[in-house]
């Protein structure tokens, strides 16, 4: 319909534009508190002097989360959205000019909390990342076969928390399984620092001319 | 806008249809594993007998919330969005169709798991419920203040783990505070049937004849 048909317009300069600058963008999806600023934080962390990175927030409302991670990065734009439940190509295109790209390798744009929206909204990224997280159960994937089929790499966050919560792993691994063959999964935790994984994902990502 | 528009009338023959039916009506908001549905496994098992007790659940795909629900309750509507990313008028109106509600009391709308969308789409409830869990951090009502503004109660679940996860009762209280000063704001453990305060404040809307 009309609305996507302008993002998606959007989204091509935007990939033109990040690709010229030599720039691996990710779009991170995920569900509210689901602990997608806490997973960057320790990116941006465990990345610095190896990778140069910034990133794009987006809120409803609030700063809370650009103030995060701007302890660790200094290019880091916050979009707020208002009632808006997905941050779009427009908005990316704004933050953008907001942002020196040319002297990036990686830039992270933490989308919305919302396991839906976010995922037909193409921003001109290389990868989308899916993250789910142990507390909100074991079936998210199975309800949301759309980011499951159309994220790059899927992470299972707050693994630290399998003893108190109720999730199943194999039934988590065999709704992703059913959805399609070739998911690849990294579990994390992402505020103990537990991240090697994503990082290894990462690095040969980084694009440094 | 013109959708939002054509939601709301067919929002108004619903809750007309409802109060002729004499069923009163919650439409329950919350991010995808908040516990909106084992609160209400919960909330059958607690009023079986002492009110009648309807349900209709929204998710993206699956019917695992409606096979949960029904174990505890004959009147159970699973509705699938797809791509949707909350309930409508249209979709309940719908529901209420495979459903009885001259023989309920209290109808429950389990919506899609969305702390944003679901909340400017008018069902025809009686009451809009806000439920926000520990584990997804103590920021989630300073960041959607629509829902904080607009709900007539507001829920706190998964208080069980408090003790392994980082959540300051007091910034979250005062994030609500802060956006109004009336907000009512009941604790829960809905997985361990830690919800008395939540029967006390349905009981008396529990509408019978
Ligand atoms: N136990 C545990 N808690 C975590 C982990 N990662 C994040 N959290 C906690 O989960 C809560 C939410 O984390 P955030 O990083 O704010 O989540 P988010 O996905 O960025 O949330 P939004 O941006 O609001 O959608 C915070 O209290 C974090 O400390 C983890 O690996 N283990
Ligand atoms: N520790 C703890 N876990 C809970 C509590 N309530 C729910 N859970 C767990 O949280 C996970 C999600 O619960 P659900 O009831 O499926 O959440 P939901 O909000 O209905 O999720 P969607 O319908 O998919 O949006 C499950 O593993 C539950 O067992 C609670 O009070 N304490
Ligand atoms: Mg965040
Ligand atoms: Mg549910
Ligand atoms: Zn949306
Ligand atoms: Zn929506």
């Amino acid at each position: 319909e009309n609305v996507l048909k302008l993002n998606d317009e959007v989204a091509l300069l935007n990939r033109r534009q990040f690709t010229q600058a030599g720039v691996f963008v990710v779009d991170l999806i995920g569900a509210p508190g689901s602990g997608k600023t806490a997973l960057l934080e320790a990116t941006l962390k465990a990345l610095a002097g190896r990778c140069r990175t910034g990133v794009i927030v987006g809120d409803p409302a609030t700063s809370r989360d650009g103030e995060r991670l701007g302890r660790y990065c200094e290019q880091v734009v916050q979009v707020n959205t208002g009632h808006g439940c997905h941050l779009d190509a427009n908005q990316v295109r704004q933050a953008m000019g907001r942002l020196n790209v040319t002297d990036l390798d990686l830039l992270f744009i933490e989308n919305v909390g919302n396991l839906i929206c976010p995922v037909g909204f193409d921003l001109g990224q290389n990868a989308k990342v899916g993250l789910f997280s142990v507390s909100e159960g074991d079936d998210k994937a199975a309800k949301h076969p759309h980011l499951v089929l159309t994220a790059d790499v899927l992470l299972l966050n707050k693994i630290d928390l399998l003893a108190y919560v109720s999730f199943s792993r194999d039934r988590f691994m065999e709704d992703i399984r059913h959805l399609r063959a070739d998911a690849e999964v990294i579990e994390l935790a992402a505020s103990k620092g537990l991240i090697k994984a994503w990082i290894d994902w990462l690095l040969p990502r980084c694009r440094t001319r």
